[in-house]
């Protein structure tokens, strides 16, 4: 089954 | 109110040109990003840039007290700790009463302030409203430039219907875009041989394609991104296979734009 993806690598804390 | 849905506290950023937010959720599965400039106020002036740290859960329930009527006025002195918004009172609800909502402290991560609700008939025909700045990590998106494989254009109001019917029906949707065609389904909700009978591009949809694009997204923050739909007559769906959805609302002065990781693996 899919897991949910992440935005991290496409956005990143400063 | 939508940024509230998905974020409970952010910067806005503001300058002489306009006012901007980019925070991500707590699961950091979405982020939001609005920009609105400074010609979509009635009157706008920003002597020194600084962030605005507020916790948007206080905001919205403070914007719950305004009618749709009301001119809102935003203020933020140097060095001060408040964002005041002062309610014109054109409302004859409001007009009688004056309310002010003050807490104090720095700090978005405590849970909600109290406040003080003071009520009166003969105080002045405003509505003062006070809620306290915080500092917020600001996030860096190098990554907004990229260009997209598809690019769906639909009106809001279709895609808010879309959503929100099929998130009656289950917790995620796969989104298909190929040359003739966008398949916003749940998956398995029909046999692909209905599929094709059904398959037709309604009114006011453009589709955009350099390649066949196939995602699965959670449809609650679908939802939640469809909330900005009055904001906008259309939206617009940005698409690349294993990259994040844009869900961007375009508004005269502004836009508000919605990124969703996909769901991924089998």
């Amino acid at each position: 089954s899919k897991q949910q993806g992440r935005l991290d690598g496409f956005f990143t804390m400063k | 109110k939508s940024c509230s849905i998905l974020v409970t506290d952010a910067n806005f950023e503001c300058n002489e040109e306009n006012i901007m937010l980019q925070a991500m959720d707590n699961s950091h599965i979405a982020l939001v990003s609005v920009e609105i400039g400074a010609p979509g106020f009635t009157s706008y002036r920003c002597d020194r840039t600084m962030p605005l740290g507020v916790d948007l859960t206080s905001l919205t329930k403070v914007l719950r007290c305004a009618k749709d009527e009301n001119i809102c006025t935003l203020k933020a002195a140097d060095e001060a700790d408040v964002l005041n918004l002062v309610y014109d009172a054109k409302s004859a609800f409001f007009s009688p009463f004056f309310f002010a909502f003050m807490w104090h402290g720095r700090d978005a991560s405590s849970p909600f302030p109290p406040f003080f609700l003071l009520c009166s008939a003969l105080l002045p025909l405003f509505i003062h409203l006070n809620i306290s700045l915080s500092s917020q990590t600001p996030i860096t998106s190098s990554w907004p430039e990229t260009k997209y494989d598809t690019r769906v254009t639909l009106p809001s109001a279709e895609f808010t219907r879309i959503v929100r019917d099929l998130s009656q029906l289950g917790e995620h949707v796969r989104i298909e875009v190929s040359k003739e065609v966008v398949r916003i389904s749940k998956l398995k909700a029909k046999s692909s041989a209905e599929d094709e009978d059904n398959d037709s591009i309604p009114t006011g949809v453009v589709i955009e394609m350099n390649q066949h694009v196939s995602l699965t997204f959670s449809l609650k923050y679908l939802v939640n991104f469809s909330k900005s739909g009055s904001l906008s007559g259309e939206v617009q769906l940005l698409m690349s296979n294993d990259v994040p959805l844009l869900v961007a609302y375009d508004f005269t002065q502004g836009y508000i734009r919605c990124y969703l990781a996909p769901k991924i693996g089998d």
